[in-house]
């Protein structure tokens, strides 16, 4: 129980990399 | 700086202090408030990196004691897994995110030595927890710190290898990857903050920080059943593609050279073509002759060390850098002059290394060099320029390496080479390989290595 | 003057019973046996003299078991949503440390008991020996808890909420019911963000409705301020959410309780920029507490 997490969404590289908007 | 820090510190000794009595007391919730109290100062956003990276020094050691006590105390009592069940959740109550994940780092390390934890689980979701930090400086030493403490953890058995209950060396391999990928993504990140007039000041401070993402890739390359197909389709893909896809150029050299040292000469021969493709790809602004030189170097050094195999005989080595080399400089529209002569003498020193009985491969290159200065119209370089220093360290390279000037003398795109440079260049080129020649003791003994000889040097004879 | 008495009330199973703690009107917690519906309640109420050899006059001894409802700022008007009553004694007089017992038989106890900012519910015992002028009053309460079961199916709570060109978010959270013990699994994925973000967030709010129609008093109180994100995120991040509610001092969520309040809980999810703006979003949660399975063998 101490380890539950949701699934999470694979961020692209294009999203990770961008400058912040 | 240092009176934030030594304000910090004071309070980390205090709150430590506290943590240790109750550690003595065996009284662990409260032990881990006072850690946690202690852990806040990571919190701070008033120290540089240079300052923060000596608070961290200093709270690490303190929490290790914490650590430390954990597991020594865990020999005497009856249920050690539902008690650190029990501290696993109970960190989880801290109610401010970065000392929480410290702590819970810190005791899920524990907590993973005790036989029949959910080894995988925990490791897992420490990874996967860090999430929560997106500020880069705390973000990239908490990572830094989950990756040092996880050292020993990281299951390291072949795959098909069922033994380990963390997994196998693919399992491992996933958690350093995706830590990296967050760490590198947090770094890179660090360049698009702050104002623009303080953009030297961000890049100074971002390489000092280079070594946390860089931990990484040393761990990734310590695993021992790390075996050569796993690194050329998993490991190396995706280190390559965080390195080409963040587009910056700070994190895209320093990356690439880091892939270099770390990783063996075996893994490099066999993904030559992998690495060189990603070459090309990289920014402008990477100083790429420092990368491929350094790969050049790195295999140079292998191919002649004593006891090394030498290059396999099926990779065309020099033909493999000639033409990546050509594919580079040609997608580089504003490569300055000396970083083309500079890759070109990484070439000319893997040819004389590495084909040290084959002059025609360093001939190759000798008069592409010199097709290129033709082209660019340079002419009279001054030995002191930049263009200048490039040149005269390529000329002087297989000279250098044979220490046999009859043997140089078939390099006989060398002369063309020379005469681009100016008197003075040409000179001191003439006097070089008159003193390697005293020096070595080399005899002339045929007149067409004399003539040959005059032609090099023919500049100190006029 | 006079005899005085000194009335003390014990449960039948008081050192059986568990106790909790429950945190009274000044704030100061209190231990009280913890009874459920249904419960029979007996025990026994001493009445002991404090001057020997003089006798107490008395109109009659009664015990009643009071379920209570009191409004703060309307004090005199309390609604007693259960009274059972039991006269202990006829009028006339005592003599000497008097023992009766009582029994209160399978009680209903439909409400948990609460103590809030302007409400407060509560269950207890109050012996009443009554004189010519002024009856003397012993009163000692009790908790009640009230158990639910849920089936483990139960919806998520998936959502897109934002502003617009400025931040865009999906939250989602693993379950709408949860008990006291349990965790809230969630995350947060951020679909747009132009702001300079400094952290996230969730608090808890209990919010407390006292009244009814028009009349209605909300108080809202954070019971709980969890981080859950330190720094700027960008787009396509996923921040993870797992809060312990075990760590807190919750009660279930109580709706129309004796159409009088409610109690309700919300989570609070807040992001602060870097100018200290705040941007939140209230979702509420039911909160019940989970009835043990009972031990099989």
């Amino acid at each position: 129980a101490a380890t539950q997490r949701l699934v999470t969404k694979r961020q692209t590289l294009d999203e990770a990399y961008a400058p912040p908007a | 700086q240092e009176k934030f820090l030594d304000q910090a510190l004071k309070a980390v000794h205090q709150e430590s202090f506290e943590m240790k009595r109750c550690l003595d007391k065996t009284q662990y919730v409260e032990a881990f408030k006072h850690s946690a109290i202690l852990l806040s100062e990571l919190r701070t956003s008033t120290l540089s990196p240079k300052f923060y990276y000596r608070l961290y020094v200093d709270i690490v050691n303190e929490l290790s004691h914490l650590s430390t006590t954990l597991s020594h105390d865990n020999s005497s009592c009856e249920n050690p897994l539902a008690r650190f069940n029990e501290f696993y959740e109970v960190v989880q109550y801290a109610g401010n995110i970065i000392p929480r994940l410290y702590l819970l780092i810190s005791v899920g390390v524990v907590y993973f030595k005790i036989e029949g934890s959910p080894r995988k689980e925990i490791l897992k979701d420490l990874v996967e927890m860090c999430r929560g930090v997106q500020h880069p400086i705390r973000g990239l030493f908490l990572r830094n710190f989950l990756i040092t403490m996880t050292k020993e953890l990281l299951p390291d058995t072949p795959v098909g290898d069922d033994s380990n209950p963390a997994g196998n060396v693919a399992d491992a391999i996933e958690i350093i990857i995706e830590n990296f990928c967050e760490m590198n993504k947090l770094w890179v990140r660090m360049q698009h903050q702050g104002p623009s007039r303080e953009k030297e000041k961000r890049e100074k401070e971002r390489r000092e920080l280079r070594i946390l993402v860089g931990t990484n890739l040393v761990r990734l390359s310590q695993l021992e059943n790390l075996t050569l197909e796993m690194y050329r389709n998993t490991v190396l893909p995706r280190v390559l593609e965080q390195a080409v896809s963040c587009r910056e150029p700070i994190s895209q050299e320093y990356l690439m050279e880091c892939v270099i040292q770390v990783f063996s000469d075996e893994f490099h021969l066999a993904t030559l073509n992998e690495f060189l493709d990603a070459c090309a790809e990289l920014s402008p602004e990477v100083r790429i002759k420092n990368v491929l030189g350094a790969l050049i170097d790195r295999l140079a050094i292998y191919a002649t060390a004593e006891g090394s195999p030498g290059i396999p005989e099926d990779i065309p080595l020099f033909d493999i850098f000639s033409k990546h080399a050509g594919e580079v400089i040609g997608s580089r529209e504003g490569m300055p002059p000396e970083d083309v002569i500079a890759i070109q003498t990484a070439l000319v020193n893997l040819a004389t290394k590495c084909y040290p009985d084959n002059n025609s491969y360093a001939n190759t290159v000798f008069g592409s060099t010199a097709k290129v200065l033709k082209t660019l119209n340079i002419t009279g370089v001054a030995p002191n320029s930049n263009v200048g220093r490039e040149l005269m360290k390529m000329i002087k390279m297989p000279i250098e390496q044979h220490n046999d000037i009859i043997k140089v003398l078939s390099i006989s795109e060398l002369s063309e080479l020379i005469k681009t440079l100016n008197y003075r260049g040409r000179c001191l080129i003439g006097a070089f390989i008159i003193n390697n020649i005293l020096e070595n003791g080399t005899q002339l003994k045929e007149e067409n290595d004399v003539n040959g000889i005059f032609e090099l040097v023919e500049t100190l004879i006029f | 003057w006079g005899q005085q008495i000194d009335i003390y009330i014990k449960f039948a199973d008081e050192d059986t019973r568990k106790k909790v703690q429950i945190r009274n009107e000044e704030g100061r917690y209190e231990e009280n046996l913890l009874y459920f519906d249904g419960e029979s309640v007996s025990g026994e109420i001493a009445i002991k003299l404090r001057k020997r050899n003089q006798k107490y006059e008395h109109q009659g001894i009664r015990v009643d078991f009071i379920g209570q409802i009191e409004v703060y700022y309307d004090r005199g008007n309390t609604y007693d949503f259960v009274s059972l009553s039991k006269d202990l004694a006829r009028p006339g007089e005592l003599y000497e440390d008097t023992t009766f017992p009582f029994f209160f038989s399978n009680v209903t106890k439909s409400y948990e008991s609460y103590v809030g900012c302007n409400v407060k519910l509560r269950y207890f015992i109050r012996v009443t020996v009554s004189r010519r002028i002024t009856d003397v009053v012993k009163e000692r309460d009790v908790v009640v808890h009230s158990l639910s079961c849920y089936p483990d199916t139960d919806v998520n709570l998936k959502m897109e909420v934002g502003i617009e060109d400025c931040l865009h978010i999906e939250f989602e959270y693993n379950r709408s019911r949860y008990h006291l013990k349990d965790i809230i699994v969630g995350k947060i994925y951020f679909l747009l963000v132009r702001i300079k973000i400094k952290y996230m967030e969730i608090a808890i709010i209990r919010r407390e409705s006292v009244g009814s129609g028009p009349s209605v008093y909300n108080e809202n109180e954070n019971i709980a301020k969890y981080e859950i994100m330190d720094g700027a995120p960008v787009k396509g991040e996923t921040i993870p959410i797992r809060l312990f509610l075990a760590g807190y001092e919750l009660g279930p969520t109580m709706r129309d309780i004796g159409k009088r309040f409610s109690v309700r809980y919300f989570l609070n999810l807040v992001l602060v920029d870097e100018e200290d703006r705040r941007y939140f979003k209230q979702q509420e949660i039911t909160l019940y507490r989970k009835a043990e399975l009972p031990n099989r063998r």
